[in-house]
């Protein structure tokens, strides 16, 4: 079973759709795909088109009352599960603030979950509050949505600073396994410079010689490219597959996954 | 003097663009322009320039220990200044969660500032915790730069919403004067169902008939199209016009400007 994280800091560089498409084409492929929202925006549950009911439990009764997460789960798609999010979630950033070891109150409900799957995907908000830090103590590994501009880039020391910590103190088997350029505008010098740099400052962080939960990161070679069909498919609340098949997100994000369970191998 | 939060909890929709562009756009009229960055990111800063140094105060130091405002804005550039934010600020959610009134420290430092712009620009962080409402409760006007696509309107009536309970209980005079429409892209017909649905809901919002902060917002005809240059400024840490003067994006800001303009009269 895979855990894996998706975040960064940054917002509305592609986390959501992401971890939506990537989930499908990997449930796709036969695995058993589990998203899980922390997003009090609740996006990926609706891209998944599990949209918010008054009275239906979310991740908030989670974290907040200790509910398990079977019992929050609803089906998705073949092979796939989402464990929705509510606007509720926005509170629990002052509502746990006082609770002992609220980092790790998703990790002991994963543990506690009876149903395994093959992949775990978290989909996290734009910041590093508790929630995004619950994530990245219940993960294996976290996968970075970037998009190639500056602003995105900027924030990567933070991102890589913050993921260091969690894995000192409270997860140390939690590695960066991969970077996912999103949004990407071929052609453009923009993309081609971000992407430079961003090698150029893995080179430099693994140089310390220090092994850091990112030595091992890699970016994954396909390139999700801008398209605007990726963005009609949330507002259908289906994966980009349901909505558009030969389009070229569809493709890219089957070649994402191609290399994602490429990776099972060497785990 | 008008002050203006630039505010929406979407991720990535164009805040920080929007408040660096239009905020050097009028002061290239002459006018004097503040900008306050209340994101962690600083990326408001970083983009005019203004990089973060250690031991320099920030706008953290404002709300946590009440530096006056004048001891922390920098210049920017003719008739610009900026108060810069940083990392910081991030803890600024749990480290004021005790602190009678902390949603008006921003509003009490404004009014103790002895120096008077024609416009004050907060940008806000991707969230509406209390680095937003301190800004909502600070601000006369809000202006919502929104990205045309579905996710990102799907979050309009929690940002009504929330901008509805700070004008009841913190700051009545608050009104929603202007939605910015930006990362546009014309001729899809996403962008054109978008902006369909946002002039439905906000017909259907004023129907009412209760008077509300929304019912004189007006949807900026001006368009910012997206257009990669836009992008590229930020990496220079200079606003539009001083990198790229007569490409689309400078057009459009400087439009934008002159409608923000034409709004003053009203006023
Ligand atoms: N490859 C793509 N091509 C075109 N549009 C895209 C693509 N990927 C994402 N989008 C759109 O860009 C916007 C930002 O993406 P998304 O919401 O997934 O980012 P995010 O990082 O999850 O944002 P947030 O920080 O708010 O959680 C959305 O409107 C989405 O539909
Ligand atoms: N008109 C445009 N054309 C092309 N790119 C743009 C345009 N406006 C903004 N961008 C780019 O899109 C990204 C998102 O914009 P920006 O960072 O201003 O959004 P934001 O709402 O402030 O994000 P956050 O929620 O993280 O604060 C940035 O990389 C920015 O350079
Ligand atoms: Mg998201
Ligand atoms: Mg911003």
């Amino acid at each position: 079973m895979r855990t894996i994280a998706l975040m960064n800091q940054k917002g509305g560089v592609g986390k959501t759709t992401t971890t939506v498409n990537l989930a499908a084409a990997l449930a796709r492929t036969g695995r058993k795909v589990c998203v899980i929202d922390l997003d009090p925006q609740s996006h990926a549950s609706t891209h998944l088109g599990v949209l918010e009911e008054a009275d239906r439990p979310s991740v908030y009764d989670a974290l907040v009352n200790s509910t398990p997460l079977a019992e929050l789960r609803v089906p998705a798609g073949d092979n796939l599960w989402v464990v929705p999010s509510d606007i509720n979630l926005a509170a629990a950033e002052v509502e746990l603030a006082g609770t002992v070891g609220r980092e790790m109150l998703l990790r002991d409900l994963m543990a506690d979950d009876p149903m395994k799957f093959d992949y775990v995907m978290m989909d996290c908000p734009p910041s590093l509050g508790v929630l995004t830090i619950n994530a990245l103590t219940a993960a294996d590994e976290v996968f970075v949505p970037l998009q190639p501009h500056f602003l995105a880039l900027h924030g990567m020391s933070k991102l890589f600073e913050t993921v260091d910590l969690v894995a000192r103190r409270l997860n140390p088997k939690l590695v960066i396994s991969g970077i996912i350029l999103c949004m990407y505008e071929t052609g453009t010098r923009l993309s081609a410079e971000i992407l430079n740099d961003l090698e150029d400052y893995l080179v430099q962080t693994r140089q310390s010689g220090r092994k850091t939960p990112w030595t091992d990161a890699t970016i994954f070679r396909t390139r999700i490219r801008r398209n605007i069909k990726v963005a009609e498919a949330a507002s259908f609340g289906r994966p980009i597959f349901d909505y558009e098949p030969a389009c070229h997100g569809s493709r890219d994000y089957a070649s994402l996954a191609r290399e994602v369970i490429a990776q099972e191998m060497g785990i």
